[in-house]
């Protein structure tokens, strides 16, 4: 099967993170000190990004790192921003 | 879709390009024939011509280039990004950089240069992103048949806002997204996968798991690179676990998301000639048997024996009463038959030969 083996949050983003938030640093101008971001909290830039870059392509918009956002960013792609710069 | 702004476009409809490089990965006719291609996507649609120099100042220049190489925006080795272009301006306005570390090829196998080119070269004439994922303008690498590509109806109608239409007195018109809870969606065929369904529709495929969750809409080769677009029918036999998908008189075997033969002939399944194309295809588990729908007829096919049933085919309307011809697709669900006929299906009972319920071809879809 080609379904995704269970993870928890934690896991994703502990294996992701860093993934995705060059992701959105690069395609949806996120603004950061090149510091990983901290708590995932609703006012974090990384979560409002996420939310944006969820949006853009259609995705349930959780602002967290579910396995459906990490596919899709893991997909080959156009080095062109999606919205933002 | 979404564009620059019309002052951002370019100002002229005679748009020059010049090849600084080529890859090594396809002969170099073949990277001419395909930038060539790509640029003629926009053409087709649009008062803009495209002509290629060799020398001197042009507006589109176009490179293989890998790792940083001096505009900022630096690439990033095998597979993620695969190219850039900039949008319409004076000197690196337009540019358009393929990411050498990739591999091109000039057929199905990714990343087909033509596909690369034809978007990234939508940027360089000032289209950002769309957010429409059948649109080429859509992020991500199409997986679509590089063939049998046509420009979306999204993308055209981007380009046009920018530079107006063709003077052609027929206007192109392209393919659209289908839209899940469209009400009037007609699906091509659908099956089961290994307990997910699947709703195939021109180029795209619905996956849905049957319990819940949202479903997936994705191109037929991202799953099935091999496989064409437009399939007649399919179906799944859960004994051998191998699906069968049909178009007009070939079929493939596909083992989970390999295609593990064809494409064969539907006579070797014991088709007379005379079939032309499988409006639908079903495998009933209880009775061993695959039914095959062939316009107003039927057939029946023996999974054990792995041979048609004597005494087909047979009219669809004495054996399955309340049914009309052509069946667009058809499956098996816990012991009932699902039909598709244009926008309803039709939940129906073998053992009582009787429709029990008239739905949306979209219910699945959670529609």
């Amino acid at each position: 099967s080609a379904a995704f083996p269970a993870a928890s949050q934690e896991d994703l983003e502990g294996k992701y993170g860093k993934m995705a938030q060059k992701y959105l640093e690069k395609f949806y101008d996120m603004k950061t000190t090149g510091r990983p971001v901290g708590r995932k909290t609703n006012n974090n830039p990384f979560v409002k990004k996420l939310q944006e870059m969820q949006a853009f392509f259609g995705l349930e918009v959780t602002g967290k790192l579910d396995q459906k956002t990490v596919k899709m960013m893991e997909k080959p792609r156009c080095g062109v921003h999606d919205i933002g710069e | 879709y979404s564009t620059v702004d019309k002052s951002s476009a370019w100002q002229k409809n005679d748009i020059t390009y010049k090849i600084v490089n080529f890859t090594p990965d396809i002969p170099r006719a073949d990277v001419e024939s395909s930038i060539k291609r790509a640029f003629k996507v926009w053409s087709d649609v649009t008062p803009l011509t495209f002509t290629r120099v060799y020398e001197g100042d042009c507006d589109i220049e176009i490179q293989f280039v890998s790792g940083d190489h001096g505009d900022n925006s630096p690439f990033d080795g095998p597979d993620g990004i695969l190219a850039h272009a900039f949008q319409p301006g004076p000197r690196i306005g337009g540019d358009t950089h393929f990411d050498d570390a990739e591999t091109f090829t000039k057929n199905s196998q990714q990343y087909n240069l033509f596909l690369v080119a034809a978007h990234e070269f939508g940027h360089a004439l000032g289209l950002n992103h769309a957010t429409d994922q059948g649109a080429l303008m859509y992020p991500t690498y199409p997986s679509t048949d590089p063939d049998n590509f046509r420009l979306p109806q999204d993308d055209i109608d981007a380009i046009q806002s920018l530079y107006g239409k063709t003077s052609n007195p027929i206007q192109p018109t392209g393919p659209t997204t289908p839209s899940k809870c469209d009400p009037n969606i007609v699906f091509n065929a659908v099956t089961t996968l290994r307990g997910e369904l699947l709703f195939f529709l021109n180029r795209f495929v619905f996956r849905k798991h049957p319990r819940g969750g949202e479903s997936d809409l994705l191109f037929i080769q991202e799953l099935w690179p091999t496989l064409p677009s437009d399939i007649d029918s399919a179906y799944e036999n859960p004994i051998t676990g191998e699906i069968l998908v049909f178009k007009e008189k070939k079929y493939w075997t596909l083992d989970g998301f390999d295609v593990s033969q064809g494409p064969r002939s539907i006579a070797e399944l014991g088709f007379p000639r005379n079939v032309k194309k499988i409006d639908a295809a079903v495998h009933v588990e209880t009775l061993g048997k695959t039914y095959f729908f062939v316009n107003n007829k039927y057939y029946s096919y023996d999974e054990d024996k792995q041979a048609m049933d004597k005494g087909f085919p047979k009219f669809i309307a004495k054996d399955f009463p309340g049914m009309r011809p052509n069946i667009d697709a058809a499956f098996y669900y816990k012991g009932l038959l699902y039909f598709f006929q244009e926008s309803v299906q039709y939940e129906y009972s073998i053992e009582s030969k009787r429709i029990k319920q008239v739905l949306r071809s979209n219910s699945w879809l959670g529609c």
